[in-house]
């Protein structure tokens, strides 16, 4: 799952799945259409950073921790993005 | 604030809704209280009416259930997603689904289930998510303390956008359709406000304005009731009185006067007296006119009393008026009095009506 990451923060590979869910639930983030498993790292890069936006967080691209503690937080199912 | 792509929202104000199940964390009665309660939290701000029906399709169906629940975006067990809504629309369109593995609460508990249905019911009227960490639209639960819940301004600015400005859109319509239909059209309050722009509720008159602009009492005024019933300005006093039914409200520009709202009788009508029609001030007097039904009363704003020898019929000071007053106006020493689809120019210094006019010429239609 290629999240960009934050260099300084262990995120385990539970996290990641946690976070890419997150971004398809609310941010549709997209299966990459070269294969189920494979998705550019460059579209889950966009995400976080229309969620970084929308939350008025520092765009950076990256899963930082600021970035996960806000995903964690409950929410409305609703996607915060037209779809 | 933000809208579903294509700003979809219902083309009808009267909604209905239908509670198909309950959670074990409340009583039916505190659901229903919940529910009820986060309707009118939309219905304040705009002209929507929700109705709650207990069997077929509703145009808001709302249900709890847990994981998997029938739509293909399920739930993910307790926090996290706490639940959902659909914009408005058919079938699914405008339905409430809340997370049974949650604990629902009526204080801070768990999560508040009106907090929550409220910001869902946004989503049921056509409200995205907003980027206002202070919105109720925001999209992560913030309990906001048990009392006095008030919905914040962006909230009120969307859904105004989305069922307000329709309103305004119609009130255009109004002018047209009015000219052509004449008895569509009256006023039943009308108020002097600051001197030069005259409030019609919910129209808003001012000199520079070219088009009348069309105000929700609660965008002004939340503590004041959907609707009223007359209202009149005092200049020496500088303030507005607004009436409804046995009370009355004196306003300082946004703010509500201390001790108010006060019972009318306190002004000096008869107990029984149940709402006044109309009220007007007549600056050269002082003299404030309170019509209701087919009499009026005269009051001494100075002295604070009801004048002596009221009340009289309205036939016979206003002779040709009509034996009843829907809102009145003074202006450049003339009253205005209207009276369903006409309006009677009334002159204060020769005491009688100098034309009569159609109630909506005075948005120049």
């Amino acid at each position: 799952i290629p999240v960009p990451l934050e260099d300084s923060h262990e995120f385990t590979e539970k996290d990641l799945q946690f976070a890419e869910r997150y971004l398809r639930n609310h941010y549709d983030l997209r299966p990459n259409p070269a294969g189920i498993m494979r998705k550019s790292a460059n579209t889950v890069a966009s995400k976080l950073r229309e969620m970084q936006a929308f939350f008025g967080l520092e765009v950076t691209g990256k899963l930082d921790e600021e970035t996960y503690e806000l995903m964690q937080k409950p929410r409305c199912g609703v996607p915060d993005v037209g779809e | 604030y933000n809208f579903f792509p294509r700003k979809l929202k219902w083309s009808k104000t009267n909604l209905t809704y239908r509670i198909m199940n309950y959670t074990s964390d409340l009583r039916r009665a505190e659901v229903d209280r919940a529910f009820k309660k986060a309707f009118k939290v939309w219905s304040d701000v705009t002209p929507l009416n929700f109705t709650r029906i207990r069997s077929g399709i509703a145009d808001i169906m709302i249900s709890f259930g847990t994981k998997e629940h029938g739509d293909f975006y399920p739930f993910d067990g307790p926090s996290g997603l706490l639940a959902h809504a659909f914009p408005p629309g058919p079938d699914y369109g405008g339905d409430a689904h809340f997370d049974d593995d949650e604990a629902w609460s009526d204080d801070s508990r768990g999560y508040n289930l009106f907090l929550v249905a409220a910001h869902e019911f946004g989503h049921s009227l056509g409200l995205e998510h907003s980027r206002d960490p202070g919105a109720l639209m925001f999209p992560i639960y913030t309990y906001t303390g048990k009392t006095g819940f008030v919905l914040p301004d962006d909230d009120v600015q969307g859904i105004q956008e989305l069922y307000v400005k329709m309103l305004q859109l119609k009130t255009e319509r109004v002018c047209t359709h009015f000219s052509f239909h004449r008895s569509f059209f009256n006023v039943d309050k009308s108020a002097n406000i600051y001197l030069n722009e005259i409030v019609l509720f919910f129209w808003r008159l001012h000199p520079q304005m070219v088009e009348a602009e069309l105000v929700l009492l609660k965008s002004f005024w939340p503590e004041l009731p959907n609707k009223i019933d007359a209202a009149y300005e005092n200049p020496i006093k500088d303030l507005v009185f607004m009436f409804k039914g046995k009370k009355v409200w004196a306003l300082n520009g946004y703010d509500i006067v201390e001790d108010f709202p006060k019972k009318i009788y306190e002004m000096g009508f008869p107990k029984e007296m149940k709402r006044i029609d109309a009220a007007v001030h007549i600056k050269d007097t002082g003299k404030t006119l309170f019509f209701t039904g087919n009499k009026y009363w005269s009051y001494d704003e100075e002295a604070e009393v009801m004048e002596a020898g009221y009340p009289r019929l309205i036939e016979e000071e206003f002779a040709g008026i009509g034996d009843h007053v829907d809102a009145v106006y003074e202006r450049n020493g003339y009253l205005y009095f209207f009276n369903g689809p006409l309006q009677f120019e009334y002159s204060i210094w020769s005491k009688r009506i100098v034309r009569v006019l159609h109630t909506n010429s005075i948005f120049w239609c």
